[in-house]
């Protein structure tokens, strides 16, 4: 038996506590510039129609990802790790007090910009969610294994920029698939809008799982 | 007075190797996909027929990069981390006898596409080169500052897709010289061969300055 570290023993607590509240909660990540933000500016304003949304936004410096969310009228406070490369489960139960967690059906977490160390850091999320966007290269689920493993949807961004690039969406999902045959797959555009319905069909299926 | 971590104390013995053999050293970085392999594979051939290189390059799992660099012809050593999201200069310090150290001009490292973590380890270079790709958006120095903070050159590359995206060109260059006034910026395209000409002119006129 793995002994918990610190912070599987912090995640574990607050995934309690979102389970007793019917809270779902997701946590996104990507490389740098993959579109997060760009996804949630998006489809928040939709969402939070039918659903009590609040939006937890990591970075290491800066409060320009929750300015950006806050326009959609979305509860949002932002974490600065001041260095630390990724967010862990502590930051996130500290940071609960910013919201009325009696008034809420989701949060999404947006994790600080990396494809690595995140993977490692479980933040009591009930799906994780990873964008790589098409101008990155179609190798980068085998170059960045755990992140692509560990995640529940991958969601693959910017196809409006596809004709430019020599990006494979098949080879993408074939190496994508080789590490994690489960993963959902979804494909978008912030800019034409392809795919965003299908994105807030999954959160809302999402939301009304984990009731 | 700082005390030396062992990764500085390993770093300072190979840049002294490397200064007595009179050999350059790059360090590129980068976020994941923004070009670095694709930046070598444009200009490795035309500057391997003036100069004596090798190529280092970092990742965590497979050897992709280093089968893109041996089409050039240029002698080059995978190192797979297995996990750690970035180089050390242990590692650079371990992979040296792939290479004839007497027969060399310039060794450049391509690290693990990573924002934050590799900006905190010297590998002994001389430069460290910072790539930043348009479809990134223009916030990243601000972002990500301790990056840009120790990048001697910023490149921006994939200036072919700027037409496509909401990316300033002015913006990005103002953030980043508001953490590092004296970083020379490079604009190039790996796909229109912009900009080629002159990031090659860089490496010659830094090979030369290291004699
Ligand atoms: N062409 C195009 N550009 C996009 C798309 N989605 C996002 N972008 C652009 O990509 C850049 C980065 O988008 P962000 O939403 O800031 O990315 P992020 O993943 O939140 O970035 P970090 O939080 O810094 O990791 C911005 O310039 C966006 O306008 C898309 O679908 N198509
Ligand atoms: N349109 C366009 N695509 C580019 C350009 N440079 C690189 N690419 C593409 O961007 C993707 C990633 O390029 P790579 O060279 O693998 O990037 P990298 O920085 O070496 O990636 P990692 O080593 O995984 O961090 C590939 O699909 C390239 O074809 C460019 O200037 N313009
Ligand atoms: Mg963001
Ligand atoms: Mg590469």
């Amino acid at each position: 038996r793995k002994i918990l570290s610190r912070n599987d023993r912090v995640a574990a607590e607050i995934r309690e506590l979102f389970r007793s509240r019917g809270i779902a909660v997701l946590n996104m990540v990507s490389s740098p510039g993959s579109g997060k933000t760009s996804l949630l500016e998006k489809t928040l304003g939709g969402l939070s129609a039918e659903l009590r949304i609040a939006v937890i936004e990591g970075d290491i410096q800066t409060e320009n990802d929750a300015r950006r969310i806050a326009v959609t009228g979305v509860p949002v406070h932002q974490i600065n790790t001041g260095g630390a490369c990724h967010l862990e489960a502590e930051m996130i139960r500290d940071s609960l007090d910013h919201f009325d967690l009696d008034d809420l059906d989701l949060l999404i977490i947006e994790n600080v910009g990396n494809l690595v160390c995140p993977s490692a850091f479980d933040l009591g999320e009930g799906a994780r969610i990873a964008l790589i966007s098409v101008t990155e290269g179609d190798d980068k689920p085998l170059k960045y294994p755990a992140m692509f493993h560990t995640a529940n949807v991958m969601v693959i961004n910017k196809m409006d920029l596809l004709p430019y690039t020599d990006f494979s969406v098949d080879e993408v999902i074939r190496n994508a698939r080789s590490l994690n045959p489960d993963a959902r797959i979804l494909k978008t555009s912030c800019r034409t809008g392809e795919g965003l319905a299908a994105w807030s069909d999954y959160v809302r299926e999402f939301v009304a799982e984990m009731r």
